[in-house]
Parts: structure tokens; C-alpha cells; sequence
């Protein structure tokens, strides 16, 4: 018979590390920050 | 092996930050009429390499109306961002602009503004008042009053109304009309607008001659009538006895 295996959830410990040295992406070109206030 | 191509211009550059600061002084310096706008982001931009040190921008920008009127001598980076509760008026602009050696030129600008949602205002302050049209009765005698008010009580030029600004109706829990409206000095006292107000001209076309007033019209639960102007580059004397006019001095700027 098969039954259903518990899985625990990922936590944000188990993420893979980024490497050392390596750049975080760069964001999105557009559009730009908000300066005063989103409308 | 042909050089990759440069990657796309991002939008919060530094490079696409100088452009839209270009814009934007070009889109207010050829506006005549309400308050100054700034810009609170680029929400696109294009750049066409035309040759070394040469190259055509596409700019979207999105504006915010700011408490300057178009006319105050006041600096762009000094103006209040109006806030979203005021009821405040927003923009879109495309610009195409050239940059030649790092300075900037406007070829062609396109303009939307429109006033924020009202229900969304409603959203973020329900008793906020809204804005009022320029023709509502109400505002316009508010603005006839307050000019009325401030010609009878300053020995300065005769101020005639170039543009209504800004208007809102508040009826809870009071009854107030709030005006903002640009004023022009003429060549006419007070007393010489009396005798003739046709006669009285508005002066030569400079900054110096042009001012904005500010009014509340309590009308309930009793009647009062407050008016501040402020008269660009004119001096003016104060009148402490007259409570309900307030006069501020504008510094010359050139």
C-alpha cells in the first residue's frame, strides 16, 4: 500500500546559500523607485 | 568579435535622473497655468544612440502637483509635494529629449494630468473635502470676496485675478470654501480702481507683478473671511489691525 509521507515545510535556513562573491541580481531598469508616494 | 551592445539605460540612473529633472523644468517653465509639478518616477526610458557624445531619450515620467504655483519665483526642489488627502492633481508625461555632450534639450513633451480618485481619497481621509469646480458658484463669490477684501485694505496696486487655482467645499462639520487663486498687479491704486476699474491695466508680463492668495469663507455655523496673499518680489506693509488679512513677503529671486 502507499501512503502519504510527511514533508516538513523549507524554512528559510534550509535555502541554498548564495556563494561568496557573487553579486545580487540587479533590479529591474524600470520603472524607477517611487520618490514621494505611490498613487 | 562586435562589442556587446551597453545594457539598457535603467530607470532610477543617474543618467535617466538628470534627464527627467530636464523634463521636468522644461514641462513647468511652459505651463502658465496652476502649480509646478515634480517628478515622483520614471516609469520608462528609451535611449537612441545617434553618434559619440550625441543620443535621442525617451522618458515616461509620472508627476505630482506640488504647493507651488506656476509663477512663484520659488526653486522646484523647495516646492511641498501636495498630499494624496488634499486632493491633488497628478501627471503623465512622454519627452523626447536630445542629449548633446551631456546637455539635455526638450524636442517634444506630451502632458495628461487629471485630478487623484476620489474615491480613493474618500479611502485614505472621508472627511477630507474634495476639489471644487472653478465655476461653482460658491468659489467664485469666495474669490470675488477675497480679492475684494485684500484691494480695500492695502495701499498696494490694485490686484486683478489672472487664474483660480485650486478650490474645495467642506459642509461637515462646518460649511468652508477654500480658493487659491493667482492675482496680477494693475497700474491702479485702490482708490483709482473705485472710480474706474476698467481702466485699471494689468502690469508688464514679469514675475515681479503676479501673486497667489489663499481664502477661507467660513460661511457656517458663522461668517468669516480670511485672505493671505503673497505678492511676488513686492514689498508689502503689514496691517496689524485688520485680523483677518494676512500678508507674507516673498524674497526677489533671480
Amino acid at each position: 500500500s502507499v501512503t502519504k509521507r510527511a514533508v516538513a515545510k523549507a524554512t528559510q535556513h534550509d535555502k541554498v546559500p548564495r556563494p561568496v562573491g557573487f553579486a545580487p541580481p540587479p533590479p529591474p531598469p524600470c520603472p524607477g523607485k517611487i520618490r514621494h508616494f505611490d498613487i | 568579435v562586435p562589442a556587446a551592445p551597453p545594457p539598457p539605460l535603467g530607470c532610477d540612473d543617474p543618467e535617466a535622473e538628470a534627464a527627467a529633472e530636464a523634463a521636468v523644468n522644461y514641462i513647468n517653465g511652459q505651463s502658465h497655468h496652476g502649480y509646478k509639478f515634480t517628478v515622483n518616477r520614471v516609469k520608462d526610458i528609451r535611449v537612441v544612440p545617434q553618434g559619440p557624445n550625441n543620443a535621442i531619450m525617451f522618458v515616461d515620467l509620472e508627476l505630482l502637483e506640488t504647493k507651488c504655483p506656476i509663477l512663484s519665483p520659488t526653486p522646484l526642489e523647495n516646492c511641498t509635494v501636495r498630499s494624496f488627502a488634499e486632493h491633488a492633481v497628478e501627471g503623465d508625461c512622454d519627452v523626447k529629449l536630445q542629449k548633446v555632450d551631456g546637455v539635455f534639450s526638450v524636442l517634444a513633451s506630451k502632458c495628461h494630468s487629471h485630478e487623484d480618485s476620489r474615491e480613493d481619497v474618500r479611502k485614505v481621509c472621508p472627511d477630507c473635502p474634495l476639489l471644487a469646480k472653478m465655476n461653482n458658484t460658491e468659489v467664485l463669490e469666495t474669490v470675488s470676496a477675497a480679492l475684494n477684501d485684500y484691494n480695500s485694505k492695502t495701499t498696494d496696486p490694485y490686484l486683478r485675478l489672472l487664474e483660480i487655482g485650486r478650490a474645495q467645499i467642506q459642509y461637515h462639520p462646518g460649511h468652508v470654501v477654500v480658493v487659491e487663486f493667482a492675482v496680477g498687479a494693475t497700474n491702479c491704486s485702490a482708490e483709482e480702481a473705485k472710480a474706474n476699474v476698467q481702466a485699471c491695466q494689468l502690469l508688464p508680463e514679469d514675475q515681479s507683478n503676479f501673486g497667489f492668495c489663499k481664502a477661507v469663507m467660513v460661511k457656517r455655523p458663522s461668517q468669516d473671511l480670511q485672505v493671505d496673499c503673497q505678492l511676488y518680489g513686492h514689498q508689502v506693509p503689514c496691517f496689524p489691525g485688520y485680523s483677518s488679512l494676512g500678508i507674507t513677503l516673498s524674497q526677489d529671486t533671480s
